[in-house]
């Protein structure tokens, strides 16, 4: 474990520690570090009061603070863990923690079953998947007739929802992703292997001592 | 001769598609 000089709070001051948050994750110190560097980055860009809002949420994302879109709004709102309309450098790190390549499949699968479910009834209901899916060929300008997306929603539901009962739950979601895993891919963020090297900067500001750890 | 029945995707793969759904662009700076 890495010891945390007190000087370091000075830089930390009103977040979290990045030794405790590393003990959580599957980030080393080192790359917590370097997450804060894009958190101060991210929290700055609009308002800088050390969180992230919405909109700079949607500039670092898709690098437009505009751009109002139901994914990026769910994603937000999963990040938002206290609901507080911010996202804090704790809770940052933790919903980043998710797409991590060394992340569980189980946290993953949980993740994106939360996040298909917009209206948090605890199920995956076939309005909400008719939505995504307007909304995916809205965002791509595709256009399918309506009866083929029902068709596809048919097969969709045929496939996941197993009871029958006009919902998918977490557990059906569980067995569906298992039998296609493509649907996780969006859960893996390669990058996360390389922060430190995405932002080195953090080694000025470093004030843990790595070989303690 | 087998019925040639066309694969449907299913919608999960559609919107697993979204660039909406894709944070890596946090990390490009």
């Amino acid at each position: 474990m890495g010891c945390f000089h007190s000087t370091a709070a000075r830089e930390f001051s009103g977040h979290e520690n990045p030794v405790k948050l590393a003990s959580e994750t599957a980030f080393s110190v080192s790359e917590v570090e370097a997450l804060f560097e894009l958190f101060k980055r991210i929290s700055s860009s609009v308002v800088d009061d050390g969180l992230i809002n919405k909109e700079e949420f949607q500039l670092a994302l898709f690098q437009n603070r505009k751009k109002e879109n139901l994914f990026a709004n769910r994603i937000f709102d999963l990040f938002d863990v206290k609901r507080k309309g911010v996202i804090d450098f704790g809770d940052f790190v933790r919903s980043l923690n998710v797409f991590h390549p060394n992340a569980s499949l189980e946290d993953k699968t949980d993740f994106s079953f939360r996040l298909y479910d917009m209206d948090c009834t605890g199920f995956i209901e076939r309005q909400e998947v008719k939505q995504m899916l307007i909304a995916l060929l809205c965002e791509s300008e595709m256009k399918l007739a309506d009866d083929t997306i029902e068709m596809i929603l048919d097969q969709t539901f045929n496939d996941a929802d197993v009871d029958r009962d006009g919902k998918i739950d977490k557990t059906e979601w569980s067995d569906f992703v298992i039998k296609n895993p493509s649907l996780l891919k969006i859960m893996t963020l390669p990058y996360l292997r390389d922060i430190t090297t995405t932002f080195p900067s953090f080694v000025f500001n470093s004030e843990v001592d790595e070989i303690a750890t | 001769k087998g019925s040639d029945s066309p694969t449907i995707i299913n919608a999960f793969q559609l919107i697993g598609m979204s660039s909406f759904l894709d944070l890596s662009g946090f990390f490009e700076l």
